[in-house]
């Protein structure tokens, strides 16, 4: 598990 | 993207026109807390510097820049179209309360002490109590605008959207961003007694009214 680095959130 | 982003997007999309409709019809923004609208273009401008540097997805880009051009479009017309109607007599919250310390926060606790990374993390602190002057002002006044309360249901249903949107994507993609879960959690919670009475009040045909 990891946090993605980009941002595809709004 | 998932059903639960996709809704909650739609969400924030509903709530942010549904106060501009409000506004620019009623041609008064008496009851709308300038300060939050404020405080909310710079939680867009924060974190969709990157609009132009990474392309996500077109869906991404157009939802940014209506995001900022809306929030840019209220803000004016509550401090130049419709000045005479801002209530600033109860907008009284001092942002800078929230903005020194979330700007402090951001600063200490964030994944990557970049400029970019900085601006993002302060936008997601920022926008988790963002909402306060206009709760606060809420109070004060003792009522809300119909169309005020919907305007904030929708507001606080997108991040809870979101939350389950992070559940969602913890299991099945392994995603997960504390910051924005905390700081999601966090805005959330601040939502719960209106969320309470909006469902006992303006769903049963009343006006939002907080006992006095």
């Amino acid at each position: 598990l990891g946090f993605h680095d980009i941002k595809d959130e709004l | 993207m998932n059903i639960f982003r996709l809704v909650g997007d739609l969400s924030h999309l509903l709530a942010i026109l549904l106060l501009l409709w409000k506004i620019w019809k009623t041609r008064s923004c008496a009851g709308v807390s300038g300060k939050s609208q404020i405080m909310f273009g710079l939680v867009y401008i924060t974190r969709y510097l990157d609009l132009f540097t990474n392309f996500i997805s077109i869906y991404n880009t157009t939802m940014k820049a209506i995001f900022i051009a809306v929030a840019i479009a209220t803000i004016y017309l509550i401090y130049f179209k419709f000045k005479a109607t801002y209530d600033s007599n109860h907008d009284t919250f001092r942002m800078e309360f929230l903005i020194v310390p979330v700007g402090g926060l951001a600063f200490l606790v964030n994944h990557d002490f970049t400029a970019l990374e900085i601006l993002w993390t302060f936008s997601i602190y920022l926008e988790s109590v963002a909402i306060l002057p206009q709760l606060f002002m809420i109070s004060k006044t003792g009522e809300a605008e119909t169309i005020t309360s919907h305007y904030l249901f929708a507001l606080g249903s997108y991040r809870a959207l979101y939350i389950v949107n992070w559940v969602y994507r913890y299991y099945f993609e392994g995603f997960f961003d504390l910051i924005a879960i905390v700081a999601g959690c966090v805005q959330t919670i601040l939502y719960c007694d209106f969320f309470y009475l909006y469902v006992t009040k303006v769903m049963h045909g009343k006006k939002l009214s907080l006992p006095a």
